[in-house]
C-alpha cells in the first residue's frame, strides 16, 4: 500500500491511498483502502490521514476515523497515530501504520507493525525512515 | 509552504528492501514537490506522489501489486479532500496504471463515492484511461510471492513481497 497526504498554505488538505491488496486474497476481497474512515480520511477542520497494514483489521476498527477522533480531542498527531494503531492491534489483532497532518500543520507518524516506510519534506530536506526510531535525511 | 507526507506500506518488510523503499519514497516526495511548484495544487501534488509509487514495483500498488488466489491483480484506491470532505474510491479494478487517478475521477465526476470491479473499469474507459496489460502490472516478485503463499498452505496472510507482512 502507498499513501500521500498534504496541506497547502491555505489549510486545504488531501488524502490519497492506493493498494494491490494482499497476496493470496480471495478474488473480490475488499480491504480498508477504498473505505473513507478506514484507509484514509480528510477534513480541513481536523486533519488528514492515510493508513496501511492489515486491511481487514483496519476496516473493523475504522482506524483513520479513530485517529481523527484523537486529533479532535487535542492529541498530538504522533501520539494520535501511534495510540490508534496500537489500540487496533490490541483490540482486533493485526498491525497497522498511519501518516497524519493536523489542521495546524503538525506531522504524525505511527505504526504497530515492525516497519512502515515514511517520508516528508521540510525546508527542502527530505526526512524518511522505516524502522521505529529511525530518522534519516537527504537533500530535496 | 505546503506539508506533504507519504508512506510506502507497513509490515515485516525484509531489510533487503529498505533501500528500494527509501529511493521510491524520496522520488515520490520530489514528484509531489515538482507538481506543487508547477501547479500550486496540493491535490496535484499528492496525486503525483502516489502515481510515482504506483509506477514503482518496490511498492504494492499499481505496477508491483500482489496477486489474489486466481493469480490476478485487483487494485483499490481512495482520494479524499478536506474542504467539503468529498471522496472517491475504486475497488477490484484491473489493468489501470494509476488507480488513484481513477478514484479522483469518481470523486470529481460522479455523485458516488465507491465504484467496483468491471463497472469501475468501464468508468475508466469512459474517462479516457488507457488500459495497461497484465504483464506491465504483474512482476516476477508478485508471482513468486503467490507461489510461496500457496506452498505455505495459505498461512499466514502475506502481502509484501517475500515476507509475512501487511499493507
Amino acid at each position: 500500500t502507498v499513501g500521500a497526504i498534504g496541506m497547502d498554505v491555505n489549510g486545504h488538505m488531501v488524502s490519497c491511498t492506493s493498494t494491490g491488496g494482499i497476496t493470496g486474497k480471495m478474488a473480490g476481497r475488499v480491504g480498508d483502502t477504498p473505505i473513507p474512515g478506514a484507509g484514509g480520511y480528510c477534513n480541513n477542520e481536523v486533519g488528514t490521514i492515510s493508513t496501511t497494514g492489515h486491511g481487514d483489521s483496519i476496516m473493523r476498527y475504522c482506524l483513520a476515523s479513530k485517529i481523527m477522533h484523537h486529533l479532535e480531542n487535542g492529541n498530538d498527531p504522533n501520539i494520535a497515530a501511534q495510540k490508534a494503531c496500537e489500540s487496533m492491534s490490541s483490540r482486533v489483532g493485526g498491525s497497522a501504520g498511519a501518516i497524519v497532518i493536523s489542521k495546524d500543520g503538525k506531522i504524525g507518524i505511527g505504526f504497530s507493525s515492525p516497519k512502515m516506510a515514511w517520508a516528508f519534506l521540510e525546508n527542502r530536506i527530505i526526512h524518511y525512515g522505516i524502522k521505529h526510531g529511525q530518522h534519516l535525511t537527504t537533500d530535496l | 509552504g505546503p506539508v506533504i507526507v507519504v508512506h510506502g506500506g507497513a509490515g515485516s518488510i525484509p531489510d533487503s528492501r529498505d533501500q528500494q523503499k527509501f529511493d521510491g519514497m524520496c522520488a515520490a516526495i520530489r514528484a509531489a514537490h515538482y507538481a506543487y511548484e508547477t501547479t500550486s495544487s496540493i491535490t496535484e501534488a499528492c496525486q503525483a506522489a502516489v502515481e510515482c509509487m504506483e509506477d514503482d514495483e518496490a511498492f504494492n500498488a499499481g505496477r508491483g501489486s500482489v496477486l489474489n488466489l486466481k493469480g490476478e491483480i485487483e487494485m483499490e484506491a481512495l482520494f479524499m479532500e478536506g474542504k467539503d470532505m468529498n471522496a472517491g474510491s475504486v475497488t477490484g479494478v484491473k489493468n489501470i496504471a494509476h488507480p488513484i487517478a481513477l478514484a479522483r475521477k469518481v470523486m470529481e465526476n460522479t455523485p458516488h463515492v465507491l465504484l467496483m470491479g468491471q463497472s469501475a473499469n468501464d468508468f475508466a474507459v469512459k474517462s479516457g484511461f488507457e488500459a495497461v496489460p497484465d504483464d506491465y502490472l504483474m512482476t516476477s516478485h508478485a508471482k513468486i510471492a503467490l507461489d510461496n503463499f500457496l506452498k505455505s498452505g495459505s498461512q499466514p496472510i502475506t502481502t509484501e513481497i517475500g515476507q509475512g507482512s501487511v499493507g
